[in-house]
């Protein structure tokens, strides 16, 4: 009997003491675990669903409509500064750095950069067509391209069937030997996304000499394209509303893609004037796409402007 | 925003820029 008291006694003296520590051990190999994994960590099925119901698109546009509004003189120094603080917008650079200059919001995000202030590099094949960061590269094997490390989508679902290919009287069966036709044996797929910041250059340049022969504009949805996003959506570029063109180059298939988001849902192209993106879709099937073929001659240069992303 | 390219590139094609990496318009991409 009394070792039985003894015991029960160690017991309730000690089990606490132990479930704590227990306890303890668990909580710091699950935080370790949610680091490590943090990066493959994506959106199941459920939640792109319960983000896609939210009302993006208004949202949008109602940004849009509040970004176009005139804004009295006195006050731009005052607003414009704030959104140039807030994102550290290089104002140096900017063609007019006087804030008072810009009527809207919208025209101060499109603001034109000096002259001279960006070198295009003459010797480079492939520069960059924007400000911004990289947010990953690489080559894309077996039709897919990896959206962030583990997390690939399919190259058709982001162009869209390779109907360009018919057009320029080009063999086509089918999107893989579309696929196949564009890539010969000494030449590979890459891609390359670039993100562009609240307080970027919103304007874009060719990042090549090439020779568009093909737009698409897919009405898709208007997800935030923030890395964090980008990370955590599986499919992000394939889902929202972009603007890609296709064509040719010194090495054979070359695309431009314009994606558009929440905050910066319109893109512009100074070329495409019958262009019409951020448009109330309706009960339309928010996945589907209009096509313009290009005439030849619309050549873009190295470093040519092309267009820009709008506010809404 | 974002802008998304994919193009044909021989074999031997070389990425200059990382991801995480901040460019800026013109600046060299890459290398063949």
């Amino acid at each position: 009997g009394n070792a039985l008291l003894r015991w029960t006694g160690f017991l309730l003296k000690w089990a606490p003491v132990g479930i704590c520590v227990f306890g303890a051990i668990e909580w710091q190999l699950n935080k370790q675990n949610c680091i490590k994994n943090r990066t493959l960590h994506t959106a199941t099925q459920f939640q792109s669903k319960i983000y896609s119901l939210l009302p993006l698109r208004l949202i949008s546009r109602c940004w849009g409509w509040l970004a176009s509004c005139y804004v009295p003189e006195s006050v731009r120094p005052f607003i414009f500064g704030l959104y140039a603080n807030t994102f550290k917008v290089n104002l140096g650079e900017a063609l007019y750095p006087d804030l008072k200059h810009y009527k809207t919001l919208a025209e101060f995000f499109t603001r034109p950069l000096r002259d001279g202030v960006r070198t295009i590099d003459a010797d480079a094949p492939l520069i960059s067509p924007a400000d911004g960061k990289i947010l990953h590269l690489g080559k894309a094997c077996r039709s897919l391209i990896e959206q962030v490390k583990g997390v690939n989508y399919n190259i058709a679902d982001f162009l869209g069937p390779t109907t360009w290919l018919r057009e320029s009287k080009q063999n086509s069966n089918n999107d893989m030997n579309a696929l196949k036709y564009a890539t010969n044996d000494s030449t590979i797929l890459y891609h390359c996304v670039i993100y562009l910041a609240p307080g970027d250059y919103h304007r874009f340049h060719s990042p090549a000499n090439f020779d568009p022969l093909f737009r698409r504009h897919f009405t898709g949805d208007l997800f935030s394209v923030s890395p964090r996003i980008a990370t955590w959506l599986p499919g992000l570029f394939c889902l929202n509303e972009r603007v890609l063109y296709v064509g040719e180059w010194e090495h054979g298939f070359f695309s431009f893609t314009a994606v558009g988001a929440t905050n910066v849902g319109s893109v512009q192209i100074f070329m495409d004037a019958e262009l019409k993106t951020n448009q109330w879709v309706g009960f339309k099937n928010p996945r589907s796409f209009y096509d313009l073929t290009i005439d030849h001659g619309n050549f873009f240069k190295k470093g040519d402007l092309i267009g820009q992303f709008n506010m809404g | 925003s974002t802008i998304v390219l994919l193009f044909e590139a021989p074999v031997g094609f070389e990425f200059k820029v990382k991801p995480g990496q901040k460019i800026k318009v013109g600046q060299c991409l890459g290398h063949i």
